[in-house]
């Protein structure tokens, strides 16, 4: 269960400041499928990080699961994150000369578990996403598609109850792109909540619920046809 | 004018190696449209590479404008590739810390165009793709799309001859994407010659000639519809 309330983050830079959110409210339960639009700069990975718990608000509240995060420490708000989210970057943001194996391995690493076990889940979750074949290889050494599902694989690992995807299928053909969207499907017909924020109106499809941002305002929040 | 022949690319990993592209040739004439497409990990952003002039075949040749590039020497290489040919990297391939604006100017000053002229053409570079508002704001304060605009910019500054645009929506909403469409459709009208990879079908639409590869082969090489 996900709520947040009046919303707001402003980045302060050198002088002047963007008002990337400027008041949002509303509520995700459990097991929802929800997408999150609009245009580029209107805040929505801005949206993501702060419900992901990467970054903190300006004002307003994000309660995960009845916690209040802004009100946590930094090691106790990492530890939420860890084991309850599960985040694909827009950027990926793997480790370039770290094996795909390596990268996938990370939030297991965090979440204490022994390294035979560990091995032995994230080969599996890159054998999910179809890069079993690339694990020994580095990051840099894939192509950007492949990176990008690097970054899928590892934030399923941990199993997490909320999978944020931001972005997930930027770079992918519609082949692998449809292979991802059937992944999380299932992942939430499996009862995890899943918001995905995309431009796609096709990968959109197999979201129940669409949350439209504007100049960081929402603007629509409907349910939306099912795939 | 740009020709390939029999063009190959083979990275030698630790211990083993893949073949990224396994014997590619085409013609594509001045002026002409062409869109790349295939799945992920076909060899789309390797062969941009090598037609870019950014990395040298393992074997067979790339022909820009009568010259062969795989002859020349690396400052030679470096100087065809900064005053014909535009690159948009699918990553961006920004200065994170860098503002907009001295991003955009980085192909002038090595074409050694005075300072002056330098900040007044990247300016205009950014106002094409809508973001002369943000010329002052570093890389990593700008959202992804926001980014890929920048990038776009950047590719365009010089006037190149020929532009090479590796996946340049994958981060954009579909009217920023239109947008960027538009821009590079009206260059094209200009005369110079776009080479555009992309997975998403409606942005293929705007090319007159679509070329299609699997496992680093050409499988189809063909007319299509005019936008
Ligand atoms: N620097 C590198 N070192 C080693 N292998 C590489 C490197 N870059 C790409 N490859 C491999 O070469 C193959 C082709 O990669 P390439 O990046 O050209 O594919 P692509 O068609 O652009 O894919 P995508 O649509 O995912 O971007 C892939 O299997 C990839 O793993
Ligand atoms: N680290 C940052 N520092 C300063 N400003 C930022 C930062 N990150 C984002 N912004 C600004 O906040 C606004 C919202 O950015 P955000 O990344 O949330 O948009 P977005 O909807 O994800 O866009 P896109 O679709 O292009 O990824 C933008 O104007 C952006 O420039
Ligand atoms: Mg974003
Ligand atoms: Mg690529």
């Amino acid at each position: 269960m996900l709520e947040v309330n009046e919303l707001t983050k402003t980045y302060q830079l050198d002088g002047f400041s963007v008002e990337a959110l400027r008041g949002i409210t509303f509520t995700i339960k459990e097991g929802e499928f929800v997408a999150i639009m609009g245009p580029s700069g209107s805040g929505k990975s801005t949206l993501m990080n702060l419900i992901g718990c990467l970054d903190r608000p300006t004002s307003g509240s994000v309660i995960l699961d009845g916690q209040e995060t802004s009100k946590l420490k930094d090691n106790q708000l990492a530890s939420v994150r860890n084991l309850k989210v599960g985040f694909v970057f827009q950027n990926y943001n793997l480790l370039s000369r770290t094996t795909a194996l390596k990268n996938v391995e990370l939030p297991l690493i965090y979440a204490g578990i022994g390294s035979g076990s560990r091995t032995e889940r994230a080969f599996e979750a890159l054998k999910i996403v179809g890069l079993e074949e690339r694990a020994g290889h580095r990051s840099n050494q894939l192509s950007g598609g492949q990176q990008q599902r690097v970054a899928i694989a590892r934030a399923l690992v941990n199993d997490p109850s909320i999978i944020l995807a931001d972005e997930p299928t930027g770079s992918l053909d519609s082949k692998s792109g449809t292979e991802i969207m059937n992944i999380l499907k299932l992942l939430n017909d499996q009862g995890r909540t899943i918001i995905l924020v995309t431009h796609e109106e096709y990968i959109a499809g197999y979201a129940r619920r669409a949350i439209r941002l504007l100049d960081g305002l929402v603007t629509s929040d409907k349910r939306v046809g099912k795939k």
